[in-house]
């Protein structure tokens, strides 16, 4: 599903470059359970970024889905997105304006045009699998940061989208409910062939994956397989 | 330094109450370094921000440093807050027109004028235990979520305030950067007698906390001693 050559990213600010990735290789098969891990700053987010098409790479080569993501222009990569990609954010991104559930709607709305009764559904059936049924009609400042980051969950997972980036999914969750969170794309894996790629330093994510990648000031040092997962 | 009785919070959004503090009673002494821990919703971040003036409470009474927090006006909260508290924020609350120094440096320029020289020593002293002096010149959107995470440490830090209220301050930190910051934490116990509370999932914070109080559903249901610590 994924393929990296070479893959780097630099961060121009003036003067300085900030070499974010330095010539990263993997393959990713689909409807797997990855985690890339790593020191605070290592380069995580920015490569979740490039393999989810919200920025592009300085140099080398990805493939995602079968799009070459170095030649696609914005509206190709909106399109990308929203045909491909559920992305759970490290500081969950969600709409001031909008409600839960009108935050974990949205993508049924904008980008696929679900009719109201399955939206609906679909909706709720998210919502009670996180936990969060009962924050439905409150806007993203009255929830708690675990909240928050439940709706963030719920969001990217409601299209049913192929592939899912999660950045840091359980930060502010407590130990049960980031199981609730595992346990709900464990089956959305196994129902779905969803593939999951998930940027952590959280061990109970890490123990459920079944491969790791470890990134260390932009350089990927290594690769486990888990062979209990 | 605390002193909570029949501590109540209920917010209201339109007709809906909800009961986030429900009659918590409590004492917390100087130099202590205590949790408060609870599942994603148990009203954590509330009692917190009632704590350090940041909220009033709905009923109940709370005395801090002193002060009696629901009689303190808009300009005695803000006095307060400066004079006693460091507060490391969920979601960080940088400032987003300053960088990492100009961040860290604020409550000494805006608090307590602190001459230049002794400002800069301070900093760059923080930015260092944390690990972050390479990020000095950035602004906050060109951070990596953990090293935010550690400018919202340092900052609240840079004034040696008497108390630091501490909201998931490890949640997007790896293992070793965690380390770097209660570490850092238990010195400033030891060498200046400065109280920490935390709320917290990171079980790494519940293994070096010498009291542990449980929220469950806005209401105090258990105390440990955690008496290796
Ligand atoms: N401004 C508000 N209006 C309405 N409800 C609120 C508001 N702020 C918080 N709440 C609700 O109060 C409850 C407690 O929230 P709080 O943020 O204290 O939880 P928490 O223990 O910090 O959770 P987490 O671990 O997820 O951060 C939650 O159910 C939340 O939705
Ligand atoms: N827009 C930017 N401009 C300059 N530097 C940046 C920018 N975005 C990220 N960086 C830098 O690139 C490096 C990698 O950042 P990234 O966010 O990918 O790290 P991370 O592994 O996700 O870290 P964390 O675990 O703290 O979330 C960091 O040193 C960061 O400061
Ligand atoms: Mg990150
Ligand atoms: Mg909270």
């Amino acid at each position: 599903l994924i393929s990296a050559e070479n893959l780097s990213k630099v961060y121009k600010t003036g003067e300085v470059e900030i070499n974010a990735l330095k010539d990263i290789s993997f393959e990713i098969e689909p409807a797997s359970f990855i985690s890339f891990v790593g020191p605070s700053g290592s380069g995580k987010t920015t490569l979740l970024n490039l393999i989810g098409s919200l920025d592009k790479p300085t140099s080398g080569f990805l493939q995602v889905a079968g799009a070459n993501i170095s030649t696609l222009d914005r509206k190709q990569s909106a399109r990308f997105r929203g045909d491909n990609i559920g992305f759970i954010f490290q500081d969950f991104n969600l709409i001031p304006v909008l409600t839960t559930y009108e935050n974990i709607e949205y993508p049924l709305l904008m980008v696929q045009e679900v009719p109201s009764d399955q939206r609906k559904k679909k909706v709720g059936e998210l919502m009670e699998a996180v936990g969060i049924t009962e924050q439905s009609d409150k806007y993203p400042d009255q929830l708690s940061g675990g909240q928050k980051q439940r709706v963030a969950v719920a969001r990217a997972l409601v299209s049913n989208p192929k592939l899912v980036l999660a950045d840091e999914p359980t930060a502010n969750l407590d130990h049960a409910t980031a199981y609730m969170v595992i346990d709900l794309m464990k089956r959305m894996k196994d129902e779905f062939g969803t593939t999951f790629i998930f940027s952590t330093h959280d061990q109970k994510i890490v123990g459920e994956v079944e491969i790791l990648h470890t990134l260390e000031d932009g350089r990927l040092i290594s690769t486990e397989m888990n062979k209990e997962a």
